[in-house]
């Protein structure tokens, strides 16, 4: 019983994270109005969050319907792509997941976990940087899921919101041509591995 | 996909930045 919770509160840990994470991806690219974001405190780290409800709203349902995929460990990556205006990724911000077997888990330590989220915020900031130049053309983003082969055939494990439907991503979402691989950071607790890396296509 | 796994999507893409943006207007 005990080891069923725990999944549950790595993923709404891990979720939590994201969504820390999405925000500020979308926002250091410049995907909407920077008028849309406050200023807010997360994991002590000063972050930029949507206070716009319709894409808040369409943040937290799509990681309402990652978290059953994070917490039986379905999901492999969950990816936010950026895309240009005719669709196609400019930049994929890749969160790899990997957890320890369950058994091996000290379930109290679950939570120092949240004190290394800062650190990882920071890196992730640090992309402006390493990648700016690509600002210019963000248009939109998706999120991707990349599952496990045990999930393949769950599909309905993603769809449990009712007006929420998930399909099978495009190949040109999914892969791009010769990107150059940027690493950001590698961070391991006692209760899940995350390493976050960007794929930023060639530039022309 | 690679190794028999899905990549999955939302259907529903996000609100799009001119749809943001007439919203603010609105308000």
């Amino acid at each position: 019983r005990q080891d069923l919770n725990f999944g549950q509160v790595v993923a709404d840990i891990l979720c939590e994270f994201l969504e820390v994470a999405i925000h500020l991806i979308l926002y250091v690219r410049e995907v909407y109005p920077s008028g849309i974001f406050q200023k807010r405190k997360k994991y002590n780290v000063p972050v930029q969050m949507s206070c716009h409800p319709e894409l808040n709203q369409y943040i937290q349902d799509t990681l309402h319907c990652v978290k059953p995929l994070i917490e039986k460990n379905d999901a492999e990556k969950v990816v936010v792509v950026i895309m240009d205006k005719e669709h196609h990724p400019v930049e994929r911000f890749v969160f790899e997941i990997s957890q320890p077997p369950l058994l091996s888990i000290r379930f109290a330590s679950s939570f120092s976990v949240k004190s290394n989220w800062g650190v990882f915020l920071i890196t992730n900031r640090s992309a402006e940087t390493l990648t700016g130049g690509q600002k210019k053309r963000c248009c939109s983003f998706t999120v991707l899921v990349h599952t496990r082969d045990a999930a393949t055939r769950n599909m309905e494990k993603v769809q449990v919101i009712k007006d929420f439907p998930w399909i099978v991503a495009d190949e040109q979402e999914v892969h791009m041509k010769e990107p150059r691989l940027i690493p950001l950071k590698s961070m391991t607790s006692d209760i899940v591995k995350m390493q976050l890396y960007v794929e930023e296509r060639a530039q022309k | 996909a690679a190794g028999g796994a899905y990549v999955l999507k939302p259907l529903m893409s996000p609100p799009s930045r001119e749809e943001i943006l007439s919203t603010l207007m609105d308000l």
